[in-house]
């Protein structure tokens, strides 16, 4: 159960190892670990199409969001996700414009109100992994409700 | 209650780590149990936010965030030693990775039954969240954040207003999808355009598109009724996902080289459900070419 062109044998074996487990606490008694399962996928209800309506209540309790996009994913492309944002009909609060890390255009963003619309440029699905900086600015950023 | 959990020596492990971390089980229900890994901040924990991370799928464990993207740690190629990940996120927060739902990695249930939804997914992930804070209660006044990446984007909010709303004293603040999946219809939609624009498509493909599936305007590439419609798209979708492309990551390498699981041809048909019929048997769908002949 592993996702297409993703690598993940390493952490495979290292997690599946007596020790490791033993000193992560699992029981003797379950499976091997895997990246994905079989058994909850294949079974699995969807009942959300859209989580519009769920960011709209959200939004109102004042809540911050951050919805960001490594800008080469296919699975979850980005433009997707920024017509989402946009389509939550929240007043713009800011253009959308370059956001800079290590002195280079990292991606760009945009805020509606209390939620901003971020990318990653150059990465793929899994934005920490492939461009790790960028994404622990972005992070810092976020907890701090700072500046891009 | 967190003391029989703490993680003191970690096979592989060369250097000392800087926080502590703990990794045990969180009850999501009777006889349902999470498996959670727990890394405190590299820099003030008490005062620094609690911050959930989700991966998705649906099925996909949250140890592949902790162990391949921002967690403190990661797994060499050697599957036996680990290095140092300096932009790990626990530099400015304390980390909870949960492996959700039940079934999903270490995470069980006594009755092993793994059938479950959005809502049941996002019921159990708040109960585990209130028997984390009873197992920390020192972090119950810390800021609170959850992220998550991929089905995470219906994970994350789903489980946020359960937070925001319920009973829980949890110092809820915000959250973040990265990647995520929040809408079926935007995300087909769009994609054909991405693909398109990033020269995927043809010339000839972009106006079969167009002419079969465009109307006064506007297209509809999600669920239109044209047969020729969702032939057309079918076979746009089959260049992305089946050509042989990197389809996390257009510019990378597809590594792995591993068969496609159930549980990613399930994912695929319930992301392009419309087109599930057709997908399959598309004029891409036969043995990858080997890299000499790609074109």
């Amino acid at each position: 159960a592993v996702p297409p062109c993703i690598n993940s044998t390493a952490q495979t074996n290292w997690l599946n190892r007596g020790d490791v487990r033993k000193a992560l606490h699992i029981p003797a008694t379950l499976p091997a670990w895997d990246i994905c399962s079989d058994a909850v996928g294949e079974k699995y209800n969807i009942l959300y199409w859209t989580v519009k309506d769920v960011y709209l209540k959200l939004l109102s309790m004042g809540l911050r969001a951050l919805v960001y996009n490594g800008d080469t994913d296919m699975a979850c492309n980005f433009l997707g996700d920024q017509w989402f944002v946009e389509d939550l009909g929240i007043k713009v609060t800011s253009k959308y414009k370059t956001w800079i890390y290590d002195d280079q255009v990292a991606g760009f963003y945009q805020r509606f109100g209390n939620i901003t619309f971020l990318t990653v440029k150059g990465a793929g699905h899994m934005v920490p992994q492939w461009a790790p900086g960028p994404a622990l600015h972005m992070f810092q950023t976020f907890l701090i409700n700072g500046s891009y | 209650q967190y003391a029989p959990d703490e993680v003191t020596d970690l096979p592989g492990m060369t250097f000392k780590p800087s926080y502590r971390q703990w990794s045990g089980y969180l009850q999501a229900g009777p006889g349902k149990f999470l498996h959670y890994w727990f890394v405190t901040s590299q820099r003030d924990p008490t005062k620094d936010p609690v911050v959930l991370w989700l991966n998705g799928g649906p099925g996909c464990s949250s140890l592949d965030g902790f162990l391949s993207e921002n967690g403190p740690f990661h797994v060499n190629n050697d599957g036996a030693t680990l290095y140092e990940n300096e932009f790990s996120w626990n530099k400015y927060a304390n980390m909870l990775y949960l492996e959700s739902p039940a079934g999903v990695g270490y995470s069980y249930s006594d009755d092993q039954n793994y059938e479950t939804d959005d809502d049941k997914v996002a019921a159990d992930n708040y109960q585990a969240l209130q028997s984390f804070f009873v197992k920390f209660p020192n972090f119950t006044l810390n800021e609170f954040f959850i992220f998550g990446e991929s089905y995470g984007g219906i994970y994350v909010p789903t489980l946020s207003l359960r937070v925001a709303t319920g009973q829980a004293k949890i110092n809820f603040q915000g959250f973040s999808v990265g990647n995520g999946l929040s809408s079926f219809a935007l995300n087909d939609e769009s994609l054909i355009y991405f693909g398109y624009y990033h020269g995927l498509f043809g010339e000839d493909l972009w106006r079969d598109l167009n002419d079969n599936c465009c109307n006064k305007g506007g297209c509809n590439f999600y669920n239109s009724s044209s047969d020729s419609c969702k032939i057309q798209v079918n076979i746009a979708f089959s260049i992305v996902y089946q050509s042989g492309l990197n389809e996390y990551s257009l510019y990378l390498d597809c590594e792995g080289r591993r068969g496609l699981s159930k549980t990613y041809e399930k994912a695929m048909t319930l992301l392009f459900r419309n087109y599930r019929k057709t997908l399959h048997t598309s004029k891409y769908s036969g043995p990858r070419l080997s890299s000499v002949s790609l074109n």
